[in-house]
């Protein structure tokens, strides 16, 4: 029991810093220096399935690693770098993400939309709910739900974005 | 291994059968105004799978059954059904129970070419019935075929209900160890 | 204290449907049909202030009363109803909003907007924080915050729109 | 009445003094960046008007001093504060402490034409300290005058923080009735 915990741990803990610097780096500039940092710790070395896991997580330029510091905006991002590193210890075949970027600027909605489009290639599928169009405007494809009032019921339209640039 | 469409027969905002694939896309977004029906979809996935009720904003199963008006007289004469029902249901098919809502799920495992179904009923007497493929199956062993793609529906480590996003980085460090503890 | 509690709440009674019609009726339709209805009621009408108060919205087009049916959005726009009408019984001379749009799409913000840029005018001044241009471009004024990073400090700068069109 | 500006002095991430006004603004909305500092203005605003500081996101008076950086020695070091000193600070100034922070409001009432100085001080000894035009007087006169304003903080019916709104829709039909209770 405590070898797949520290198995499972070790795998998230080693990830959490790259996907949270990724989530948060400028994608205009280049250097290496871009995205903030976050590290998850153990409270209980020894036996660690009985004790909490710490998370800690410090936006670009700024100081403070308590998530209680953080803004809405800055602990939605933190909060994503933890739900995918955690998921690919046991990669799921699939993600679905409704409303996620509700409390995002533009700058992060573009970044997160980035990460998504890149890793839906290589790792899982993505099926995400959005309002903002800087979000839904990078997917392959589109799921339009209306409501057919004389029916009384909710329907869907299909769009296949691949077509268009 | 890949989603690829979805039915839905009644379940929640959606009336009769609803189906569509999502084709070779990797990337979907699903769009719409409020209260057209979005995260009613999100429920359909979830509960295909095997999520709760008491997760997809309702109280018994009978809430995800589509409606098409609540009277105040329907309100009174809803038996709460036995959430306990979802997980022990019994193999024996009494195939005297309607179905009155259902969502199926096509989905193809990497090594082969043709989806697997995994397909949950609600039936009129309130009980829920996992199928794959046609063939009713128990939950236990449904839950186990999806475990082996990977699909955890007790960790739920691949969704994100509508609101929720922010509490994964402010849960408890205790939440963090049960969480990573479903996983490994 | 009967009397009182009887009073205030006779008064948001009274308001509710009135606010939640005029937040959710689409303003390109001049017909009365428009809007959805609300409601508020007494559980115990001998001692209301030792039971609860019942609170139903129903969206324009829907048919459903309970508060649990509503969309994130839907609740958004109920909840606002509700917040202008106990308000109103003992008017604050200032409202003070933080995204408060974040769930809802473009038309929602559109209908919030207006109600807030009229009543901002007859009754309290409206100060809100929003990331959705919808919202803040028909205030009178902005603040701009940002991070001067040199000064590890956050600063303000304010700009009069009424000058604008 | 109008809220015609505000100054901080080190309150969270405003270093120093920041003032601004609203002009003759009815609907005055604030913009900027994730993490810029807007929340945090509405945090000067609530607190000034003596909301407590565990509805500003902090645990302690003294997290709403402005810091350059949290080193995880001031973390051990940080008494914790005791929140009832905010509300019954009694009259006799003792000049011994200094101000670390402190919000103004400046705000003109109905039937006056010159603006009253709401202000509330935090000390170094984590004491909070309210005052009207420069004049030191306790939290409940404090409140008195702002709730002959109809600016009701127990009630908070005109605050909205960050991610509630769906709440005042979702709470229980008891906590409707205290709202009510407390505006009544
Ligand atoms: N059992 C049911 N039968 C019929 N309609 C239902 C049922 N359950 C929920 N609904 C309807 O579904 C609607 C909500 O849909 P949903 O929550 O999916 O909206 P949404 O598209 O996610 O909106 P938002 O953008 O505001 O989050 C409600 O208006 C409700 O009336
Ligand atoms: N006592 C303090 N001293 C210095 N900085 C602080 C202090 N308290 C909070 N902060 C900083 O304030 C920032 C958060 O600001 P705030 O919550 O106002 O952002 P926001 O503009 O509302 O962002 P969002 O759009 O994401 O909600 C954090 O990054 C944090 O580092
Ligand atoms: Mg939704
Ligand atoms: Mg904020």
């Amino acid at each position: 029991r405590r070898e797949l915990f520290i198995k499972a741990f070790e795998h998230a803990q080693e990830h959490i810093d790259v996907i949270y610097k990724e989530l948060t780096k400028d994608p205009h500039y280049n250097v290496a220096l871009g995205g903030g940092s976050a590290s998850l710790t153990l409270e209980d070395e020894d036996e660690p399935y009985l004790a909490g896991i710490r998370y800690h997580a410090t936006p670009p330029l700024k100081r403070f690693k308590e998530m209680q510091y953080l803004s809405g905006g800055e602990k939605t991002v933190a909060a994503l770098a933890l739900l995918f590193a955690i998921n690919s210890y046991q990669q799921s075949p699939f993600f679905i993400l409704d409303e996620i970027d509700a409390a995002l600027d533009i700058s992060n909605v573009e970044k997160i939309a980035r990460y998504i489009k890149k890793y839906s290639k290589i790792n899982s599928q993505f099926i995400v709910i959005s309002l903002k169009n800087t979000m839904f405007e990078k997917s392959d494809a589109l799921i339009g739900v209306f409501r057919q009032q004389n029916l009384n019921s909710s329907r869907v339209l299909t769009l296949d974005l691949s077509g268009y640039s | 291994g890949r989603l690829n469409g979805l039915e839905l027969y009644n379940f929640k905002s959606y009336k009769g059968t609803v189906k569509f694939g999502l084709g070779t896309s990797d990337f979907t977004s699903i769009i719409g105004p409020n209260g057209s029906g979005k995260s009613n979809m999100m429920d359909a996935i979830s509960f295909v799978l095997g999520v709760r009720s008491s997760h997809l904003r309702s109280n018994a199963l009978k809430d995800l059954i589509y409606r098409d008006r609540i009277s105040s007289l329907d309100k009174e004469n809803q038996i709460p059904e036995n959430e306990q029902k979802e997980v022990d249901n019994n193999i024996e098919n009494d195939n005297s129970e309607t179905i009155k809502a259902y969502v199926k799920a096509f989905y193809t495992k990497n090594s082969e070419n043709t989806p697997t179904v995994f397909e949950r009923d609600i039936r009129s007497n309130g009980d829920s019935v996992y199928k794959i493929d046609g063939k009713q199956v128990n939950f236990k062993n449904y839950s186990k075929v999806l475990e082996n793609e990977n699909i955890l529906i007790k960790a739920r480590n691949f969704l994100v209900f509508q609101g929720d996003v922010e509490n994964i980085a402010s849960q408890s460090s205790q939440q963090l160890t049960r969480l990573l503890e479903e996983i490994s």
